[in-house]
């Protein structure tokens, strides 16, 4: 028996938002710790892991591990029907091939349930170590999305180096050259505005803008993103989840040929 | 612009 209890039900719907595109079908894995998932794109370049903790919902009722295969296009099919006000119950029963979403408009006049049908995904679940980064950069996520953006109708690729002057992104392409570069300004009035680097040793690695610019569709979960990088490992890109827990987007880096 | 590298490269299957 399973049952998930969540008031502030948009969440659920930005975090489907933000992996759909990224992943098409995956195992949601329900434990006392909460509400995880982990998966790869179809290209094993990507790696995305979510977690929801339990102490995050209202009520939440999970007798055993269980692992519920879906399709996150199905599940986002179902969760646009809730309102972004709504209260988002997620129940499930040991071996039944169905999960439930129940949604619940805030004055309680309106109550829906969709139930839809699982699958069996076979996946690899991958340990990912604790490591020490060499640079931590800290800054607003809709300016890393911007920038995203930007670079990505100029090139393919993106070079993100960090110095003790700041984090610089650039690329080029078939019309020019484009570099952007991001100094710190921890004083800014609004902690949701400022831009912090961390460097223990530089940094500079080249990584596919497709893939960013998919990581960036976590944007409306938080107002910063963290980006960790070192030399030679996968990049993460975090979006913290008020309260619950976290978006993690790794990503392998392209090496010279 | 580079050879792509795969993610599961850097992760061991648990």
């Amino acid at each position: 028996m399973l049952e998930l209890r969540l008031v502030q039900g948009s969440l659920l719907k930005k975090v489907l938002e933000a992996i759909r595109e990224l992943v098409n079908d995956a195992n949601f894995d329900c434990s006392a710790t909460g509400f995880s998932l982990q998966a790869m794109d179809s290209s094993h370049v990507a790696l995305v892991a979510l977690l929801l903790r339990s102490e995050g919902f209202e009520h939440y009722r999970c007798d055993r591990n269980i692992s519920m295969g879906m399709s996150l296009n199905n599940m986002a099919k179902m969760l646009r029907c809730a309102g972004n006000d709504d209260i988002i119950t997620v129940k499930g029963d040991d071996g039944s091939d169905t999960v439930t979403f129940m949604f619940e408009s805030p004055t309680q006049d309106k109550i829906s349930d969709f139930e839809m049908k699982l699958m069996d995904i076979d996946s690899e679940h991958l340990g990912i170590p604790e490591a020490e980064y060499h640079a931590i950069v800290r800054m607003p996520s809709a300016e890393f999305a911007r920038i995203c953006k930007d670079l990505s109708s100029i090139g393919d690729t993106v070079v993100i180096s960090v110095t003790k002057e700041g984090v610089k992104f650039s690329t080029k392409g078939d019309i020019g050259t484009a570099n952007i570069v991001c100094r710190q300004n921890s004083s800014v009035d609004k902690p949701e505005e400022a831009t912090t680097v961390e460097m223990n040793e530089p940094v500079s690695l080249t990584f596919a803008l497709r893939y960013m610019n998919s990581f960036t569709k976590a944007t409306p979960l938080s107002n910063q993103v963290t980006i960790s990088l070192s030399n030679e490992l996968p990049v993460v890109v975090e979006y913290k989840i008020a309260e619950m827990g976290y978006v993690r987007f790794y990503l392998a880096p392209k090496i010279e040929e | 612009d580079g050879y792509q590298l795969n993610i599961d490269l850097f992760f061991t299957i648990t």
